[in-house]
């Protein structure tokens, strides 16, 4: 998985403008509810923004109405 | 602060999403056989 | 005056039933389960692709098979004239209007059971196009995947029964 790669990665959810879900792996698989909050977080102007959880950080990034979050 | 561990670049970030959607868009495509319809 | 190519129509449908497999973020899904061209005046079937290769036809599970694709199609067509119908309040986290060539259309998407479902009228036609899947294939990549084969569709925008 080229994701490893960067072995920060425990987990991706990307979902649509309607909140539903395009993938998940890792974490993302089990924290899908994690969408609705996401979906209202503040982009920066070129479409990403942080999160800063429990004991994971969510890196957010939107483009063509497709966000893809990233726990780390 | 943020360890520097936890985190990936917005490069990264931004490749990964490129990624994702030009997989996402080869794999959506669906082989037509040929024409549809048939005129009679 | 033009009429189905069954052949090739059938074939577009077993074409669609490929899984995903994402090397990028390791992510795969299964086959869709059903793939189904439908009337969207009676929620016939026209035409229909499933990935039970190992039921053996003619047999009584693929009868059942069969039926249970009927019901199913029975059951989303009604759902969908409801929800087409219903210009009150459209539902917004299961309906996605897309333009296609100039043509517009809405797809929807249901949960039915244990299985997700998605459907959308082939623009200014009598005919739905229907995908069957697992609950584990994601509604997000189901509505990409069926907008992406409308989108192959252009020979049947149009079509009319009888």
């Amino acid at each position: 998985m080229e994701a490893e790669q960067n072995s920060n990665i425990k987990g991706t959810i990307a979902f649509d403008s309607h909140g539903n879900v395009i993938e998940s792996t890792g974490v993302g698989s089990t924290r899908i509810e994690d969408i609705c909050e996401l979906s209202r977080v503040a982009l920066d102007a070129e479409g990403f923004a942080q999160v800063q959880g429990d004991s994971l950080l969510v890196h957010l990034y939107k483009r063509d109405d497709v966000t893809l979050a990233v726990y780390t | 602060t943020t360890p520097d561990s936890t985190k990936i670049s917005k490069e990264q970030l931004k490749r990964l999403h490129s990624r994702i959607l030009d997989e996402i868009s080869s794999q959506s495509q669906v082989d037509k056989p040929g024409p549809l319809t048939v005129p009679f | 005056m033009v009429m189905l190519h069954s052949k090739n129509v059938k074939v577009f449908l077993e074409n669609t039933l490929k899984p995903y497999d994402l090397h990028s973020v390791d992510f795969k899904t299964s086959s869709l389960q059903s793939s189904i061209l439908l009337t969207a005046t009676n929620g016939g079937i026209m035409s229909f692709a499933t990935s039970n290769s190992d039921v053996p036809k003619n047999s009584i599970n693929e009868i059942n098979s069969v039926n249970n694709l009927k019901m199913m199609s029975l059951l989303v067509k009604d759902k969908w004239s409801e929800d087409e119908n219903n210009t009150v309040e459209q539902p917004t986290n299961s309906c996605y209007p897309v333009e296609i060539e100039s043509f517009k259309t809405k797809i929807y998407t249901y949960e039915m059971e244990d299985l997700h479902a998605c459907v959308a009228q082939i623009p200014n036609s009598d005919l739905l196009l229907l995908f069957i899947a697992e609950s584990t294939f994601p509604y997000g990549l189901l509505v990409i995947k069926i907008e992406r084969a409308i989108r192959e569709l252009s020979d049947l925008f149009g079509y009319r029964l009888g």
